[in-house]
């Protein structure tokens, strides 16, 4: 463990407890696209698959378990939650996203580390965090603003992979044989997705205005 | 590279 990786653990933790908290809290998930934490919710269903069979520690079994539960208590907030989910705008929120799972599914068949259930699954999930949060930023995209907390979350979830990023950087000169390209590829994929968001907030955060994405 | 090592991070 080194201090990149725990930033990126507590950053993602943040993230997705800022959500919760919010839905929890305003009983409202407005701005907040269900189809992102559907997918949120089946990345880590299919990375944590070794929950019960593998141990590594105990913060890393403590983690996937906050994220599992975190991940799909959002899901069921926004599903069936009797207030959040009248708050939901589903007419808005109409990306596909099962045009994105099938090509990571597909990619996972062909490229992946080892061919096995476990493996490809894994790899799938790493594919699918990379893409997940587009049904998210095509939401705001569409709603054009975005209140603070749900450009909070988006900007934490950014910084989390951008973390492990440094992570993947300092493992690589510090490790030996630490290669992992799949994750690699996948990690920077997803950090660049963020990053017109991030240019986005930054100047929203120094013009001191509302962040307005372009259309 | 064992891939299974890859399983320490989250």
């Amino acid at each position: 463990m080194n201090i990149f990786r725990l930033a990126g653990d507590m950053t993602h933790l943040a993230s997705v407890l800022v959500l919760l908290l919010k839905i929890h809290t305003i009983k409202s998930c407005a701005g907040v696209s269900l189809k992102t934490q559907e997918l949120y919710a089946i990345v880590f269903a299919t990375r944590y698959l070794d929950i019960l069979t593998s141990f590594v520690s105990i913060y890393n079994t403590l983690m996937k378990l906050i994220f599992l539960g975190s991940s799909f208590s959002i899901v069921w907030y926004m599903k069936y939650h009797k207030t959040v989910r009248r708050t939901y705008d589903r007419d808005q929120d109409t990306f596909r996203h099962w045009f994105l799972m099938l090509p990571c599914l597909l990619l996972a068949l062909l490229i992946h580390e080892k061919f096995t259930f476990f493996e490809v699954l894994w790899t799938f999930s790493l594919y699918l965090e990379a893409v997940a949060i587009l049904p998210q930023l095509v939401l705001l995209q569409r709603t054009r603003n975005i209140d603070n907390l749900t450009g909070q979350y988006i900007f934490l979830l950014g910084g989390y992979r951008g973390f492990y990023i440094l992570n993947w950087i300092y493992r690589y000169f510090t490790e030996p044989h630490y290669v992992h390209w799949i994750t690699w590829i996948a990690g920077l994929v997803q950090t660049l997705l963020y990053a017109d968001f991030f240019y986005y907030y930054f100047l929203s955060w120094k013009n001191n205005k509302k962040l307005q994405l372009p259309a | 590279t064992k891939s299974s090592d890859s399983k320490d991070e989250l």
